[in-house]
């Protein structure tokens, strides 16, 4: 799993 | 977009709904912290800071919701220390809110994915958020009770992030996407409901009121 670059939740 | 993740933000819609629901028709907030619902609205706005940096075009639902979460929180605020000042319950609500924001930010500058102001003030926000309900517990423990309708506020805004701790279940499995500090704050955060969520489903649900100590 990568770790996400941008957070898309709220 | 998966059902968990829909539902957490339903159900965190609801928890603002409802107190704010309460708050307008009893014309009090009585058993309800302001202080904790100050450091949702911190926790808000440090979080959604990329709305005020640059022009948003409201084309998407997100940034609506995000619009909606920090102009409820800031107006849930102004009811509480201004139009219903006076049935503000201050005395019980005397946990130092302090003690939560230095050390959220504290760690927010020591463990963070990326050291720029954007993603700490993020992080700081995800570390307050876990913390955030600590004062509203602290004041339901001191009064040893609360209404209701705020036991229902308390159990939609426990629930919310514990629906995205499922979420992060489903997209480590099926997106393999991890993010770390929100997934252990959010665990830290869900936690700290357990005690409330216990009296809740054994008490407010056969329609008794919540009494502590239990």
């Amino acid at each position: 799993p990568h770790a996400s670059k941008k957070h898309d939740e709220l | 977009m998966n059902i968990f993740r829909l539902f957490g933000d339903l159900s965190h819609l609801a928890a603002i709904a409802i107190l704010l629901l309460k708050i307008w028709k009893t014309r009090s907030c009585a058993g309800v912290s302001g202080k904790t619902q100050l450091l949702f609205a911190v926790c808000f706005i440090t979080r959604y800071i990329d709305l005020f940096l640059h022009f948003v075009s409201l084309y998407n639902t997100e940034k609506v919701m995000k619009l909606i979460y920090i102009s409820a929180s800031v107006f849930t605020c102004y009811l509480i220390f201004f139009k219903f000042k006076a049935t503000y319950d201050g005395n019980h609500d005397s946990m130092r809110a302090e003690f939560l924001i230095v050390p959220a930010a504290g760690l927010a500058c020591l463990i963070n994915t990326k050291f720029d102001a954007i993603e700490i003030l993020w992080t700081f926000s995800i570390y307050l958020e876990a913390v955030a309900i600590l004062p509203q517990l602290f004041l339901i423990s001191k009064t040893g009770e609360a209404e209701t309708i705020t036991s229902h506020y308390l159990f939609a805004q426990g629930s919310y992030r514990a629906l995205y701790i499922l979420n992060w279940i489903y997209r480590y499995h099926y997106e393999s996407h991890v993010d770390t500090i929100a997934i252990v704050a959010g665990v830290v955060q869900t936690i700290l409901y357990c005690d409330f969520f216990y009296l809740y489903i054994t008490k407010v649900v056969k329609g008794q009121k919540i009494v502590l100590p239990a």
